[in-house]
């Protein structure tokens, strides 16, 4: 977050968000492994009194008081009894029993959402700048629910409940758990409450990219939040000694590789063990890799651990080398030793050279922090993807925001690496992950909230994803590192945030309770599964249609055989799905027009009417998108997009294509 | 084995009742004391969700999610961070 604020343009615009108090009355709850309240992140410096709607306490436990909280950290409370129930007596020895964070990813994700700004930041000398969360002025509430052994659904429940109670204002959960049915997932199930009582929920898309149907918290009550990178690198050149040079990433500091060239050893050929070639630990052959660099693959065990393998082994450097199940996607580490991880085009020629040539010598150069790198952002190739797992007429991810190499505030209590080994401590850190892009969104749901106090949660939604961008300046569509090519919504969702734009949408989708309830009733739940999801009696009592849900953005699904015509026989007609939508105006009057942008020749479109006026605040119109194809090979997908603008706003729908 | 207890999430239909807590716990107690005398509740939930959570035995699990006003009776999650 030294460099997240000027890449989503909230410096360069500070009218955009006028000095307010209404801010600082937005509380940002967030469900993860704690807080290390010492982090100059949560300093209260100036802050006002606590907002009179909070209800929410500081908890007190192991190494955690009540004057560990603030004015900026207002609340701070743990949750472990289905940890407990599950492995037993706790082990104050190696966590605290408090809402203390000793793994640093929950201090990360809470400063990222509203940290405090600190200048001077850094990790270990990179990135440095002024750290400060996205809605630095909101108040932060912390809630630990994840622990050594991991996050258990009864102690998340209970703090969505109890979250609830407090008056957060948005709730940031970086977590998830797979694929499951609403009415089985308990952070749906506490995500729909939450959005009863205008909180907006956020949540990571996931980290099991670039698969298709990877992504996990699904429902539409969720924003769920993709991740791409910053326009930052810290590049690290792997020199050969037959003179070429390859590029990696690393955040290494420290006591050098001798000079000149060393030589390399692959870890597959340094080792007696299958899948040596990971860098497992025990696996490498002290003999073989003493006072050399190691090649190691990438996959398995953690990055930074292999790092520690080779140190251990009495290496002196190592070179980490994307598999195919990263491709060329660069996630720079705070190694115990130089090393550098490289993308799989490179690692494959490194290997080349390291195994069929005769003594085979590298080095490693580290050239720093380097700015204004692109294209960015790219999709992430991590970033979980579509199409929708549990209801493909949803489009997800919503959106994309920065997840890769963010500085955030760090835990005092474990290493940049978090492996046992590395004893140095940092008030910074530097990782990625889908966990970090949301609480991006979710500080910036914080900022919209108190500029827009009246907002309901699908409203902010609905700006952030109208706004968000799908292509760079120079005009070319966002890049998808996982491929190289364009990514697609099903990437993307509706592109990537863009906060400024979002403070001022025009129009928006707006959903209610009841227009959930209808989606439920569309999904054809039982009275038993609704109840379950939304705790009452609901009778569906009219034709629902997934299709005439309000969502921001479109996935329209086609069927490959032919459909039946009203007799029942194969048709050779082309499909026909209508689409209906409502936009409430919350800009100034204005008259806004359609235009169709589309990759899909095979689908015709068609939007009635193609002109909606608005000539009040608040005023809704509907309009109707009817799409027409034939038939399509089964997993064929195609996209459009949909933008509707009065030549100052664009209010921009993604839309997708599936033939299954 | 048979007699492991595992945690579950009971979801308990909303009464039209009023809402207070000391109805709602002793309604949740009633229902838990049916299928067993040890089980303790571990959390109720009252916002996010309208029941509680406990440790049963698979059999108990069984014969309480067949109670009359039991919505649900699921299996602890284990989530990851991301």
């Amino acid at each position: 977050t030294t460099r997240t604020p000027s890449f989503l343009g909230l410096d360069r615009t500070p009218d955009a968000f006028p000095e307010s108090e209404s801010e600082s009355d937005v509380i940002v709850g967030v469900l993860d492994t704690g807080v290390w309240p010492e982090s100059k992140s949560f300093d209260d410096k100036g802050m006002g009194p606590v907002p009179s709607t909070w209800r929410g306490t500081c908890q007190t436990g192991s190494n955690f008081s009540a004057s560990s909280c603030n004015r900026k950290l207002i609340g701070a409370q743990y949750f472990s009894q289905g940890y407990e129930a599950v492995v037993g007596s706790f082990d104050e020895s190696h966590e605290s029993k408090s809402p203390r964070d000793g793994d640093g990813h929950g201090t990360h994700t809470a400063s990222t959402a509203a940290g405090s700004p600190v200048e001077g930041a850094s990790l270990l000398g990179y990135a440095p700048g002024t750290a400060r969360g996205m809605a630095p002025k909101a108040r932060v509430a912390v809630y630990k629910v994840c622990w050594t052994g991991g996050c258990f659904s009864s102690d998340i429940l209970k703090a969505i409940d109890k979250a609830i109670e407090d008056n957060v204002n948005v709730l940031s959960l970086s977590l998830g758990g797979g694929m499951s049915d609403y009415y089985r997932d308990s952070v749906a199930i506490g995500a729909f409450a939450a959005m009863e009582r205008g909180i907006l929920v956020s949540c990571s898309a996931g980290n099991a990219g670039p698969a298709a149907f990877s992504m996990s918290n699904l429902a539409p009550w969720i924003t769920t939040v993709g991740a791409g990178t910053l326009d930052r690198d810290f590049p690290a050149v792997a020199s050969l000694s037959n003179g070429k040079k390859y590029y990696g990433v690393s955040l290494f500091r420290g006591a050098s590789l001798p000079q000149g060239l060393i030589p390399v050893v692959y870890a597959g050929n340094a080792t007696n063990v299958t899948s040596g070639n990971l860098c497992m630990t025990g696996s490498l052959n002290p003999e073989k890799v003493k006072d050399k660099i190691v090649l190691c693959d990438r996959g398995v065990n953690a990055r930074v651990q292999k790092g520690a393998v080779v140190k251990a082994a009495g290496g002196v450097g190592m070179i980490l080398a994307n598999t195919e199940a990263n491709g060329e996607e660069l996630v720079a580490d705070a190694h115990l030793l130089p090393a550098t991880a490289v993308g799989q085009k490179s690692g494959d020629a490194i290997r080349d050279y390291v195994v069929s040539g005769s003594n085979p010598a590298a080095s490693i150069l580290f050239e720093g922090t380097k700015l204004n790198i692109q294209p960015s952002p790219v999709v992430a190739a991590f970033s979980s993807r579509g199409p929708n797992g549990i209801t493909p007429e949803i489009l997800k991810p919503d959106m994309i925001a920065p997840g890769v190499n963010i500085l955030a505030g760090w835990s005092g209590g474990v290493g940049p690496t978090g492996v046992a080994s590395d004893t140095r401590r940092v008030e910074f850190n530097i990782i990625s992950g889908t966990s970090m892009s949301c609480p991006h969104v979710s500080g910036l749901a914080g900022l919209l909230k108190g500029a827009h106090p009246e907002w309901s949660p699908a409203a902010i939604k609905s700006a952030l994803m109208t706004t968000a961008y799908v292509s760079y300046k120079n005009g070319q569509r966002l890049q998808d590192v996982a491929t190289g090519k364009p990514s697609t919504p099903l990437d993307h969702g509706a592109g990537h945030v863009d906060p400024v734009s979002a403070l001022n949408p025009g129009l928006v989708y707006d959903l209610t309770t009841e227009d959930y309830l209808g989606f439920l009733c569309a999904l054809k739940y039982t009275p038993s599964q609704i109840s379950l999801v939304a705790r009452r009696n609901f009778s569906c009592d009219k034709t629902y249609s997934l299709s005439d849900f309000n969502y921001p953005s479109f996935a329209v699904i086609f069927k490959t055989g032919p459909e039946t015509n009203a007799a029942g026989s194969p048709s050779s007609e082309p499909v026909v799905r209508k689409h209906t939508r409502t936009l409430t105006n919350v800009g100034p009057p204005g008259s806004y027009k359609v235009t169709i942008a589309s990759d899909a020749p095979e689908v015709k479109i068609s939007v009635e009417p193609e002109v909606l006026t608005f000539s009040k605040p608040n005023e809704k119109k509907s309009y109707t998108v009817t799409f027409s194809a034939g038939s399509m090979p089964s997993d064929t997908n195609r996209f459009a997009r949909i933008e509707w603008s009065d030549g100052k706003h664009v209010v921009g729908s993604p839309v997708s294509f599936s033939w299954s | 084995s048979a007699s492991e207890k595992k945690t579950y999430i009971v979801h308990v239909e909303k009464s039209r009742m009023p809402a207070t807590t000391d109805y709602h716990l002793q309604r949740f107690e009633s229902s838990l004391r049916q299928v067993s005398d040890t089980a303790e509740m571990m959390y109720t939930y009252t916002n996010a969700a309208h029941g509680y959570s406990t440790r049963l035995t698979e059999a108990e699990a069984v014969a309480l999610s067949s109670q009359a006003g039991i919505l649900s009776v699921l299996p602890e999650t284990r989530y990851e961070l991301h």
